[in-house]
């Protein structure tokens, strides 16, 4: 319904414009509809404005770039509509170091109001994470699960031992 | 509404019966290139409903049985199982812990059970309908899909703002 | 026949004059997301005569134009130019050292020179024919592009091939 | 012409089924024509088995296999038609530890033949590299490059010093 439709879209901008800020450390967005008479037809325009540039098309964003703004606008759904679960398989792949520590901070506040999973090879997501599952082959082609409780002295970095649960 | 564990037996190469448990809190899966975390997310969409083989990386629905490997024989079904806690009644069915299992056969055949009782496939979808993990929820990220988001033509974006509404 | 540098002027966040140079082995451009390194592709690309602003991530031809940033204004042209060793004569051209320059302003108007000499496109694009060097070449892959090599159709791949026959 | 097609099509198939094992150190490949009687117009088929595996569609294999697989192919073509430069952007992203040291191994190999750059975030890939372009926005908004020979010790990993050319 219109109502509805228009109260959503409204929360979600003003989550996704904080998030945004947070997630590139400045910075500004914003979501257009493209037929703000037509609620119901409209499509919506992101515009995305890292941190000491100009707006420009989404598609000239670098990679990096991109897979931060898409992470904003998701989480903000996600403050407006709670899910009790998320899955997020190796988003964090084309992050440098420094956005890879920003997301996870966000990522750990999100993970204390709901269930939270991501898939990842990147050793800091790893290190922010106090359950991992491991996924191995020891029989080809076979998988098998193993799960570890990560000791709370590693997650400060110290070791990477692991407890088997 | 909290997920508790997903079981697999026979659904893609979990050939052997395999149990992950729904921790609180941020939980990464980790493993080397091709050994089963990708298809660990695979299992919980197909459990909750996806039809489409293509949004499973597959051509066809059986492709989700296992299908041998060097040194096994391919299997003749494949079943998952997702228990939920539902002891806040989100899920609009009077349970508080749900049972959903999903089974397809070499032939094609495929059943449904809702705590052990045999349903149809829209009375599994119906159940997610309102709680962020339906078709097009944000609440399950594949791998290279997080892209998409910004990809979409305007008019498509107003899904997503449809199913937070 | 040898790259041996790269001249951009004006061309996206190449603002100020820069010049990259190409030595024998292998060299890794680090940086992070949003500095500026795949756009060094699309300038190499761009020289050699790409004419689909998509392929460079943009909408319009003068999308490669610096665009400005919250310090500085929009520049009114943009120059890419490359400067090859061709000692080895790869290139059909009586020339040892080859210069390629292109030029675009906010008019659209557009430049190309060959040490120096104006000509045209065609004249750029036929140097590169047999190279492995040319339009549908192998031999730059941009950023997500690995993976369309095996998601082309069985058809489309024959491209590939008969740059290379 | 029929019979260059050919030819290259067979001389690309040895290639790319060397490589991937090498790749994958183990499993097979294969590439068949679709209309092996009509070289003209006859599509490529992949068939790629990962070792311990069946093969299965290119579409189930994961993020990384599927990197994997491409970066065969492709190096195949370079291996029967060299060209002079190769440029990669960030095509290291999907892959784990152990498979970006065996293409590591192949990209050291590759660029003892021809300049080869490597745009990644990846620290393995950057510690193969002699050089490096380290690619920074000083100015917001605005590229600037500083480049610099990686000392020999460095490249054994004892150091991550650089000497700035
Ligand atoms: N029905 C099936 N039977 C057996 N093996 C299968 C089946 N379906 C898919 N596979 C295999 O599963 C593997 C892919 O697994 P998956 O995508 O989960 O890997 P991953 O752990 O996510 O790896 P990456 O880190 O590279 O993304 C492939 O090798 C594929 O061949
Ligand atoms: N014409 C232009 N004028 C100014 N800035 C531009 C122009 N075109 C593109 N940009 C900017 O260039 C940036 C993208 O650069 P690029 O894609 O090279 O980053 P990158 O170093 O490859 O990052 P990543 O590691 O995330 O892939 C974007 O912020 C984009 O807004
Ligand atoms: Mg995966
Ligand atoms: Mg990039």
């Amino acid at each position: 319904t219109r109502g509805v439709f228009m109260e959503t879209f409204e929360a979600v901008k003003i989550a996704f414009q904080t998030l945004f800020t947070q997630l590139f450390n400045g910075g500004k967005t914003d979501l257009i509809l493209t037929r703000p008479e037509d609620p119901l037809e409209t499509g919506i325009d992101i515009i995305a404005q890292p941190p000491g540039k100009r707006a420009q098309n989404l598609s000239l964003l670098s990679g990096g770039e991109r897979a931060l703004t898409a992470t904003a606008l998701l989480f903000a759904f996600l403050t407006v509509r709670p899910s009790p679960f998320v899955l997020l398989d190796e988003v964090d792949a084309p992050l440098d170091g420094a956005n890879v520590e920003r997301f996870l901070r966000m990522v750990r506040e999100f993970s204390t109001r709901c269930q939270f999973m991501v898939i990842t090879h990147n050793p800091a997501t790893m290190e922010a994470a106090p359950y991992w599952y491991g996924i191995a082959m020891k029989d080809p082609g076979v998988s098998s699960v193993l799960s570890y409780r990560v000791p709370a002295s590693s997650i400060e970095g110290t070791t990477e031992e692991a407890v088997v649960m | 509404m909290q997920l508790k564990k997903l079981q697999m037996s026979g659904f893609k190469t979990f050939a052997d019966r395999t149990e992950i448990e729904f921790g609180d809190g941020l939980t990464a899966i980790v493993g080397p290139n091709g050994s089963g975390k990708s298809n660990i997310v695979d299992a919980l969409l197909w459990v909750l409903g996806e039809q489409n083989p293509r949004m499973l990386r597959g051509d066809t629905a059986q492709d989700v049985i296992f299908a041998g490997s060097q040194k096994r024989k391919p299997l003749g079904m494949s079943e998952v199982k997702l228990t939920l806690d539902n002891a806040d009644g989100t899920l609009p069915i009077q349970f508080t812990e749900v049972v959903i299992t999903r089974r397809i056969y070499r032939s094609g055949d495929t059943q449904y059970l809702l705590n052990g009782a045999a349903c149809r496939l829209k009375d599994i979808t119906a159940l997610f309908m309102d709680t962020g993990m339906g078709r097009g929820a944000y609440s399950v990220v594949g791998q290279n899909e997080m892209d998409s988001v910004l990809s979409a033509k305007p008019e498509d974006r107003r899904e997503l703002f449809e199913e937070a509404a």
